[in-house]
């Protein structure tokens, strides 16, 4: 993979594709 | 500018797009390329979809109208009165 | 905002999006990945790579600094000095 791949994410995070832009985005 | 910083926010911007990326596929129906995505850059499945057409869709319509109605492209590109309006405010 | 518009450029763009995210597919070295989604999308034109990282990492990164760097997250979120200025000025 090349420098701009992002790192492999460890099993254990749920991974979430929220809008940044959604009021409770920050929100754990 | 550089996205890719040495572990600072850049890495974590790279991996929402990478999440991005995969959350399009996914909606546009590239299925098996979304499936195949993952595991080239080694990702585990859990990964909960927004609503469709995705993030990325939705940013890119804003960013692209934005990037057409500038000053210097709006002749040649195609672009919304309210991308216009945004670049002469 | 919605991207597709009836025929107008809002088709043109959300094609430019894949070839954009196939670009970026091939810059991070999910070449599998890419070739597939060609292939899933139907895409037979042939595509004229830019030089990586490619239009759509950079032109996210540059948002998501922005998006960083806006007064109501710049607290929690890392972001460059420029991206600051660019909000503030």
């Amino acid at each position: 993979l090349s420098e701009y791949a992002p790192p492999p994410n460890r099993s254990a995070d749920h991974l979430v594709a929220t809008n940044p832009f959604d009021d409770n985005y920050n929100t754990p | 500018m550089s996205c890719v910083t040495s572990g600072g926010s850049g890495r974590r911007d790279v991996s929402k797009l990478a999440l991005y990326v995969y959350e399009y596929l996914l909606h546009v129906g590239a299925q098996k390329s979304a499936q195949t995505f993952l595991s080239e850059i080694r990702w585990e499945k859990n990964i909960t979809l927004g609503e469709p057409p995705g993030f990325l869709h939705s940013w890119w319509c804003v960013f692209w109208d934005l990037y057409c109605a500038a000053p210097e492209r709006r002749e040649t590109c195609e672009h919304s009165s309210e991308a216009k309006a945004f670049h002469d405010y």
